[in-house]
């Protein structure tokens, strides 16, 4: 583990005073190899270790830690620090508020989209689901069918033409029936694509989201930079839901669309089963990237 | 242009910078660009570099470069992988390719846990104009191969594809039920499944030498599907699971349209990747 090499790399500085240059340099080799390895993109390692290098030198080693384990902790304090940060609850103004599901193809949007309406509606609030994904197979049905497992109502996108028109429809009938939050479930679609971003650009001119989440795979490596900051351009990201954070990524790519967004990663996915979602907690990742 | 000795290291490390951001990984991309290090002494052109860099992959790449020889009927292939990556999208792609070369085409829908993963298959089916063996949601995967095994031997089927549902392989249990569908095909029907498809998204990364090694380990992975490269993700984790695991990657996924998949070509890919 990269704590037990920062021990054994800095286990003879103790008593020499502050960690050194050639000491730092040794450890900082460390943990650019483990973020590397661990999805962090290229650019933000330089700049991580850029910052973790200015913390460590010259900097006393206490006496009540090994050098080892004060390294350890101005790594993962940092880590931490980048990852977490501002509130990361969900903004629900509006009425209805409405929340809109975007990312690209296979991340779990779909999913995520029934998770929260579970996780919301067990706080009480009342729901509604709206089906925007009509060129998938079955994307439809498969939210349909969801919505009926949590016993949440879902939007009738059956026979609607086209996404804008389903948005337009489930708002009014939303106001109608006093549902209180909307959850807009999107296509996936690549960032480089013009038309389809540009589509994504009227559903939110039509929602007037108070959320855009964007719904990343954990698993996503060095590209997690180019996508994040392609659908943040395009229509603005207010927060990240990390998916499969139940597999062993490391996950990496969290850190890269944080510092993309400028945005907080709110939840992470943990199953495939509709309660499965959490609120995110910065040290764990930190701790997890870092392992 | 001559590039002397600070300017070479500077553009190897700019070629090694470009293998990790393109996801090979910073263990195999260190190794890749070293090896050229001590090759290269003396040459002093850039583009050159690029070029020895590219044939020096090209080389780890040529070796899987493997296409899929459907010669037994009925031909089996199960598609398996993680949540996500294009399992069900890719089956329709090659039940319409399969078709075009007048081959008769039957399909498993052997996913019975996600919601609506029976009718999207469905979907693909009536695209690509073959049947698709099912039973109900919830209902035991191995059940829905051994009906599709049966058929496959009734009807006369020369290619069969069984659909799996999406499963990390982290899931101890869930690699049980793979391994369970895997022998209850290979028990209706020997040497069945002939291929086993391992299907990895082209932007995931370092992970995926994780689901390969676990999946392989599990079943024995025979070939590689790389999809949505028609992205901006490189897919340059093949190169590592390719010097390791030595698995034949197939097909690459460019597109969710049912004409999206090419196989693959050690030389284009390489070509794009540097
Ligand atoms: N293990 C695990 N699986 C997940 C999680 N979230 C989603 N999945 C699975 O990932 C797969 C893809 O999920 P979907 O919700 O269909 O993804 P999507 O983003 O809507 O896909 P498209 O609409 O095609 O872009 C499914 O098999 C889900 O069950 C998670 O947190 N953990
Ligand atoms: N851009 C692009 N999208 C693709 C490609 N292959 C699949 N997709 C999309 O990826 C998403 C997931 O595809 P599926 O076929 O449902 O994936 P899966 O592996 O069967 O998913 P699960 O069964 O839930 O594990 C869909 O939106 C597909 O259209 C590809 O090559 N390029
Ligand atoms: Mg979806
Ligand atoms: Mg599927």
């Amino acid at each position: 583990s990269l704590s037990e090499k920062f021990r054994k790399i800095l286990k003879d500085v103790r008593g020499l005073g502050a960690i050194s240059e050639a000491n730092v340099q040794e450890a900082l080799k460390e943990v650019r190899l483990a973020l590397l390895e661990a999805d962090v993109n290229f650019t933000v390692v330089k700049d991580f270790i850029a910052i973790v290098k200015e913390k460590a030198m010259g900097k006393e080693v206490l006496e009540s830690l090994s050098p080892g384990q004060q390294f350890t902790k101005i790594v993962h304090d940092e880590l931490t620090a980048l990852l977490g940060g501002e509130n990361s609850g969900l903004e629900l103004s509006g009425k209805p508020a409405v929340i809109m599901l975007v990312g690209l193809q296979g991340s779990g949007k779909t999913t995520t989209t029934a998770k929260l309406a579970y996780h919301l509606k067990s706080k009480g609030r009342n729901p509604y689901i709206v089906p925007a994904d009509l060129f998938r197979l079955a994307a439809v049905l498969q939210l349909k069918k969801l919505a009926s497992e949590i016993k949440v109502d879902c939007f009738d996108s059956e026979g609607m033409n086209n996404p804008p028109e389903i948005c337009r429809e489930a708002v009014r009938i939303a106001a109608l029936k006093g549902y209180d939050i909307l959850l807009v479930d999107t296509a996936g679609r690549l960032h480089i694509d013009g038309t389809l971003m540009e589509e994504l650009k009227t559903l939110k001119e039509i929602l007037k989201p108070s959320e855009i989440l964007f719904v990343a795979d954990s698993m996503t490596g060095q590209d997690a930079v180019n996508t994040a900051r392609g659908f943040n351009e395009a229509i603005g990201v207010t927060g990240v839901v990390l998916t499969k954070f139940d597999g062993d990524a490391r996950g990496g790519a969290a850190l890269s669309m944080r510092l993309t967004t400028g945005r907080p990663i709110k939840f992470i996915g943990t199953g495939e089963k509709l309660d499965c979602l959490e609120v995110f907690h910065p040290s764990r990742l930190a701790g997890r990237i870092l392992d | 242009s001559a590039v002397t000795g600070a300017s070479r290291e500077e553009f190897l490390e700019k070629l090694e910078e470009s293998l990790i951001t393109s996801d090979v990984g910073i263990k195999a991309s260190t190794e890749i660009v070293d090896s050229l290090r001590t090759k290269l002494v003396g040459w002093g052109n850039g583009e050159k570099f690029r070029e020895y860099l590219r044939d020096a992959i090209y080389d780890i790449l040529k070796e899987v470069e493997k296409p899929l020889e459907v010669d037994k009927s009925p031909f089996v292939i199960m598609v398996l992988g993680v949540n996500g990556v294009g399992k069900t999208t890719t089956i329709g792609k090659l039940a319409s390719r399969y078709s075009a070369e007048g081959r008769s085409v039957m399909l498993a829908a052997g996913d019975t846990f996600r919601a609506a993963a029976i009718e999207q298959l469905e979907g693909w089916g009536k695209r690509a104009g073959c049947p698709v063996v099912r039973q109900e949601q919830g209902g035991d995967p191995g059940a829905v191969v051994f009906d599709a095994m049966k058929a496959a031997r009734a009807r006369g089927a020369d290619v069969v594809i069984l659909d799996t549902a999406g499963r990390l392989h982290t899931k101890v249990n869930l690699i049980e039920e793979l391994k369970k569908v895997n022998r209850v095909a290979s028990r209706e029907l020997p040497g069945a499944p002939h291929e086993k498809l391992l299907v990895l998204d082209a932007s995931t990364g370092q992970n995926a030498i994780n689901q390969a090694r676990i999946f392989n380990e599990a079943v024995g992975v025979t070939g590689i599907a790389l999809t949505k490269l028609d992205g901006t993700a490189r897919g340059g984790i093949i190169i590592p699971i390719a010097r390791e695991l030595k698995i034949p990657i197939r097909f690459v996924g460019v597109g969710e349209g049912i004409d999206d998949l090419r196989e693959f070509n050690a030389r284009d890919f390489v070509e794009a990747l540097v």
